[in-house]
């Protein structure tokens, strides 16, 4: 398998930029 | 642009606070030119792109969901003092897509497009087995009920006669047998008590305007109503409210007019 360091890849974890927070409640 | 060249946009994170402001933008404008129904709340962003704009500026093309707040459109008490439609209450929730120009520092909203849909019925059951569902607003137990309770708020009125400006939610209640409804009203030219021609009766040139609550229960041999109303101080005429081009600053708002620092009258 690649390795993920060596192509690029972050090694922290995946933060999803959105959608964003739920503020009240979803409905 | 050469043919095949796609332009290029950035996506920011949805709680950028770079995202946030334009977003919080974007519902300020909303709620200054919503002409009916209440005031919207930010509650998600779904999604943003960030477009370069010739020759200066970037455009923010925006997916966000609101939820709907207990203070009517015409209720001048701030958005950050309203509060958000309960899930028990039934909650309406809006989807809109906004575009917004920035430009030297300034927020100008360019497009907004909201469509708004209550919670399923399945889920307010769910929460609460008991809850009324909202009503159609052209169910004529609604009409009717509204026209009941502001005919007892003008009977029981020294001031203004008020006309109807529109019905903005309702439920029937199966126990007891009751219709549950909120209104928004406006006075009128004509003094309450001596009402000879309603029709004749013409809005203020300051428009005053009231929200009203009101349920009616079915009694056997007649009916009973309650209604509660906030009569709010005049407002000032608006330049041109539904100006598409009206700029948006992400600065607070100003302080409000005179007109409207003095309290509501219940």
């Amino acid at each position: 398998k690649p390795n993920a360091a060596a192509a690029g890849g972050a090694a922290g974890p995946m933060v999803r930029p959105c959608p964003g927070r739920v503020r009240h409640f979803k409905i | 642009a050469p043919p095949g060249a796609v332009p290029g946009y950035r996506e920011p994170p949805c709680d950028d606070p770079e995202t946030e402001t334009v977003a919080m933008a974007a519902v300020k404008y909303l709620n200054e030119n919503l002409l009916q129904g209440y005031k919207q709340i930010l509650n998600q962003i779904d999604k943003v792109k960030v477009w370069p704009r010739r020759p200066f500026g970037e455009v923010y093309e925006l997916e966000i969901d609101t939820l709907e707040t207990t203070c009517h459109v015409l209720d001048p008490t701030p958005l950050e003092n309203c509060s958000v439609r309960q899930l028990a209450e039934h909650a309406v929730e809006g989807d809109c897509d906004v575009h917004v120009l920035k430009q030297d520092g300034q927020l100008t909203v360019m497009h907004a497009n909201c469509h708004s849909t209550p919670d399923s019925a399945e889920d307010v059951l769910k929460i609460c087995p008991h809850c009324p569902l909202l009503a159609s607003l052209n169910d004529t137990r609604v009409t009717h009920a509204a026209e009941a309770a502001l005919a007892a708020f003008n009977a029981k009125n020294n001031g203004s006669y008020f006309k109807l400006v529109e019905v903005s939610r309702a439920q029937l209640v199966p126990l007891p047998v009751s219709t549950y409804v909120e209104f928004a009203v406006a006075a009128t030219s004509c003094a309450a008590k001596d009402v000879a021609d309603p029709a004749s009766c013409q809005l203020l040139a300051e428009k005053q305007y009231g929200f009203c609550k009101a349920t009616l229960t079915e009694k056997l041999g007649g009916e009973e109503v309650a209604v509660t109303c906030t009569v709010f101080p005049s407002q000032v005429a608006d330049a041109n409210p539904a100006d598409p081009a009206a700029a948006v600053q992400a600065a607070p708002s100003a302080a409000p007019p005179a007109a409207m620092a003095v309290g509501p009258i219940v």
